[in-house]
């Protein structure tokens, strides 16, 4: 599943 | 990526190296608040549970580690290390910290994207990164004091912030869909909170003179 786009970050 | 993001990854990381840096050379830990530092282990130890699982690129998986390495790092030598410990003053640094701790648990357990154990407590280390600093700030008020280095880590530590901020509102207008409450409540927040340190910590350095924060 694409990865949550807000869990991309640090 | 973007620059904001990038710049705000690099002041954060500056904020942790300086402090750790500071520790280890000078043998002391005056005027830094354990409680802070181990607020934000966990915070680090919470929002980076998926380490493992999911691989995102080198970059995030390298600073995750060194975020784990130099906050754990940081509570171990106030904590533990023989010459250090000394110097931390226990009797000022009486934040309760776990009054934040739990409302925040709390408040993840309610307000989160998805309710799954890795979501709520992704969720808690936003809401605890965002009220971490205060036992910082409390001890900052009580020695009346702040040596260059504390003041300097706040000082990254608040910059840090807001360039998220920027980062996420770059974000909004060029990623469709791109929409996370959670995170921007909580980290503008979390600048809010420095704001008035920043106030005084300008004042000072334009002034010229130590940092007096009021009572």
């Amino acid at each position: 599943s694409p990865k949550q786009s807000s869990h991309d970050e640090l | 990526m973007n620059i904001f993001r990038f710049a705000g990854d690099m002041t954060h990381l500056a904020s942790v190296l300086v402090l750790l840096l500071k520790i280890h050379t000078i043998k002391s830990c005056a005027g830094v608040s354990l409680k802070t530092q181990e607020l934000y282990a966990i915070v680090f130890a919470t929002r980076y549970l998926d380490i493992f699982t999911d691989f995102i690129s080198l970059y995030n998986t390298f600073m995750k580690l060194v975020f784990l390495g130099s906050s754990f790092s940081i509570v171990w030598y106030m904590r533990s290390h023989k010459i250090v410990r000394r110097s931390y003053d226990k009797d000022q640094d009486t934040f309760r910290h776990y009054f934040l701790i739990v409302p925040c648990l709390l408040l993840a357990m309610i307000i989160n994207e998805k309710f799954t154990f890795r979501e709520v407590l992704w969720t808690f280390s936003l809401f605890l990164e965002a009220v971490a600093i205060l036992p910082q700030l409390v001890l900052l008020q009580r020695t009346r004091n702040i040596d260059n280095l504390t003041g300097q880590y706040i000082f990254l530590l608040g910059a840090y912030r807001a360039f998220y901020i920027f980062n996420w509102i770059y974000r909004y207008f060029t990623e469709p869909h791109y929409v996370h409450w959670i995170p921007w409540i909580a980290g503008l927040l979390q600048t809010l909170l420095y704001g008035d340190f920043f106030y005084y910590y300008f004042h000072s350095w334009k002034n010229n003179k130590k940092l007096q924060l009021p009572a």
